[in-house]
């Protein structure tokens, strides 16, 4: 258990007692560009052995597991707003999982490339390599959960990231000696379909009428949704749609004040 | 706007100590999102379904759940999406609950399950934390949400 032990988090700063363990580090998953992936694990409050490992992956793409999934969602503990210490949540997905948080690709978070480069050019299919060998590496850091039943789970571009880490894993297991227990996935408001996601999307401003019938039937006939990059017409009614009908509101929960 | 704690908290040399982070001295701050990389995915998929049906040929689990306040990626976004697959239904539609309220409605397909959560942003365990563990339990459990 000698890196694992090396993992280990005494404790962190302002953190209230607590009866569960915590690890996190760097895994490397590329040695040539030197890209090392950072993770979180903070293990069930009761029999953690006997628990399932989930796994939680944040989307953007580039935005931090341990910004969003830890500190804000399932983690244990909420940063205070001076940022001077944490306190518990007592909704964790602690209580009945250990959560392993991960920041993926590098470039996230703490998760670095000592190829710069890596920065610029990075996408979906790297996300799910460097993903899988990192939780390959991991098991043999942490061998107790070799066995262990695994859930890959997240949200927003994460629908991007969980269904093609599910995939990747298959294809190690199907030529491994050694396979990963993977019994399911679940992610919400995911980046699912490029033409359907938009189609609904235009499709719920309209219906919360949070858009006018003007602004829908333009962008219905203007916007071509199969395509990857709109054109300019539709960018203009999108930010028209965004900037004069929204008005101030705060698009990911359209009922809650916005964050000034 | 509590990620802002976050950008300040992990910003601390002596959280970061305690983490065992950015031990080679990162030479950028540590941010809750990358607009570098943001700005630079080069490789995206069209479209998931595609893996969602491989997903389901191997028998995963696989539940797909939706706050119905979200209007970055909203719910009927991921229904247009889910429809695409054709799945048979295997539990019909119905309101699931949580602590005698309605959590949001659910259908369970052959090979999925699907799950609004009423009231709930784009991040759904922080605007309902209760709810959204309600429905991991299930997730976990391989249970159907509950009806009451």
């Amino acid at each position: 258990g000698g890196d694992e032990e090396r993992d280990r988090i005494v404790g962190l700063p302002g953190q209230p007692k607590v009866t569960f363990n915590q690890f996190s580090g760097y895994v490397t998953v590329n040695e040539v560009a030197g890209r090392a992936l950072f993770y979180w694990l903070t293990e069930a409050v009761s029999n953690p052995l006997s628990k399932p490992l989930v796994v939680w992956l944040n989307g953007g793409p580039g935005c931090s597991s341990i910004a969003y999934g830890a500190s804000e969602e399932i983690g244990p503990f909420r940063i205070n707003s001076s940022a001077s210490g944490l306190h518990l949540n007592k909704f964790s997905w602690n209580r009945i999982a250990n959560l392993l948080f991960l920041e993926t690709p590098a470039g996230v978070g703490f998760s670095y490339s000592n190829k710069s480069s890596d920065l610029f050019d990075t996408g979906d299919r790297r996300t799910a390599k460097d993903s899988l060998k990192f939780l390959v590496r991991w098991m043999d850091r942490f061998p107790r959960y070799k066995q262990r039943e695994i859930y890959i789970t997240g949200e927003s571009y994460a629908g991007h990231y969980v269904p093609q880490l599910a995939r990747e894993i298959l294809t190690y297991n199907a030529n491994s000696k050694h396979p990963l227990n993977l019994k399911g996935i679940m992610v919400g408001n995911a980046v699912t379909d490029n033409y359907y996601d938009n189609l609904g999307t235009v499709m719920y401003w309209w219906s919360h009428a949070m858009i006018s019938d003007k602004t829908y039937h333009q962008l219905m006939n203007i916007c071509d949704f199969h395509r990857q990059k709109n054109s300019e017409e539709c960018e203009s009614l999108y930010s028209y749609a965004m900037d004069r009908e929204f008005g101030n509101i705060d698009q990911y929960n359209i009922y809650a004040p916005p964050c000034n | 706007c509590t990620e802002k704690y976050a950008e300040k908290y992990y910003n601390r040399p002596d959280v970061q100590k305690a983490l065992h982070a950015n031990a080679t001295k990162i030479p950028y701050k540590w941010t809750a999102c990358s607009d570098i990389l943001n700005r630079n995915w080069n490789d995206t998929e069209a479209s998931i379904l595609p893996i969602y049906r491989q997903l389901m040929a191997a028998r995963l689990r696989i539940w797909v759940f939706s706050g119905d306040v979200d209007s970055v990626v909203p719910v009927t976004a991921t229904r247009y999406s889910l429809e695409q697959l054709k799945l048979q239904v295997k539990i019909p539609w119905y309101p699931w609950y949580v602590k005698k309220q309605v959590g949001g409605w659910t259908e369970v397909y052959e090979g999925l399950t699907f799950a609004t959560v009423r009231g709930a942003g784009h991040e759904v365990p922080l605007f309902k934390p209760r709810a959204a563990l309600e429905l991991f339990t299930s997730f976990l459990r391989g249970n159907p949400l509950p009806k009451s």
